[in-house]
């Protein structure tokens, strides 16, 4: 993870799932 | 096919064209005079901004978000630059003499792709531009594709896939074969799939090139561009 921290920081930034 | 899947096939194609970002236009470098490395380091530029548009994207893919973070990570970190190379080859199609079109105002030829020290990935790229021309692949059949470029890019484990992995890949899957049932394209699906190992060999290529002219050119890179081309 702290190899890839920035990949690891935009994922985790709060996303709605999309319900289709 | 049943109807309702029918109808699914067509909201998760039509949901893919509504979330396809616009493209992003390329911040002409001014820091050598040196031209060529100028010509990378705009293109480099591009990359890293189009990374982060590429992480926002894949996670309004329908089944992206139900991954596991670690599973996320995991696809993106394979997948992101033949998901970015999709879009240059569709691009590329009609391009005066053959050009790369990375976007609408950085467009290198063959020349420009030597002196920056892409020569491989120029010649790999038209090779895949190509064969999609050949294709004439229609704009949701160039949406599906990336996005299962994408879902398509896990490393093979022996272990089962989860539930979840599954049902992501079979979702994009079977709203392909929908939608090319719906156009009575019966065989058209099946050659799409064929074409991913020739985008992931396109991709590898690429991949292999920036990093040689990081680590033997010492050309620098923006940090999230060399996070995920480290990962590779």
């Amino acid at each position: 993870k702290e190899k890839h921290k920035i990949l690891h920081q935009l994922l985790q930034n709060s996303t709605s799932p999309v319900d289709l | 096919l049943s109807s309702t899947s029918c109808l699914l096939g067509n909201k998760i194609i039509s949901h893919l064209l509504l979330t396809e970002p616009t493209p992003l236009a390329a911040n002409q470098d001014n820091s050598t005079n040196d031209s060529s490395l100028r010509t990378l380091l705009t293109l480099c530029d591009l990359m890293n901004r189009e990374l982060l548009v590429l992480i926002d994207w894949a996670k309004e893919i329908p089944g992206f978000s139900g991954l596991s973070l670690v599973d996320q990570m995991s696809l993106l970190q394979s997948g992101w630059m033949e998901a970015l190379l999709v879009g240059v080859a569709w691009r590329s199609q009609d391009a005066v003499g053959e050009e790369l079109v990375f976007t609408g105002n950085l467009r290198l030829d063959e020349a420009q792709c030597r002196a920056t020290g892409l020569a491989d990935l120029y010649e790999a790229l038209r090779h895949l531009t190509a064969k999609y021309r050949a294709m004439k692949l229609s704009p949701e059949e160039v949406v599906t594709l990336k996005a299962m470029a994408l879902a398509n890019s896990g490393k093979s484990t022996p272990f089962p896939q989860q539930d979840t992995d599954v049902q992501f890949q079979d979702g994009l899957h079977e709203a392909l074969q929908d939608y090319e049932s719906s156009r009575r394209e019966q065989h058209r699906a099946g050659r799409l799939l064929m074409t991913l190992p020739l985008l992931r060999q396109t991709a590898d290529r690429a991949v292999q090139a920036f990093l040689r002219l990081h680590r033997n050119r010492h050309v620098p890179l923006h940090k999230l561009l060399l996070e995920m081309l480290d990962a590779k």
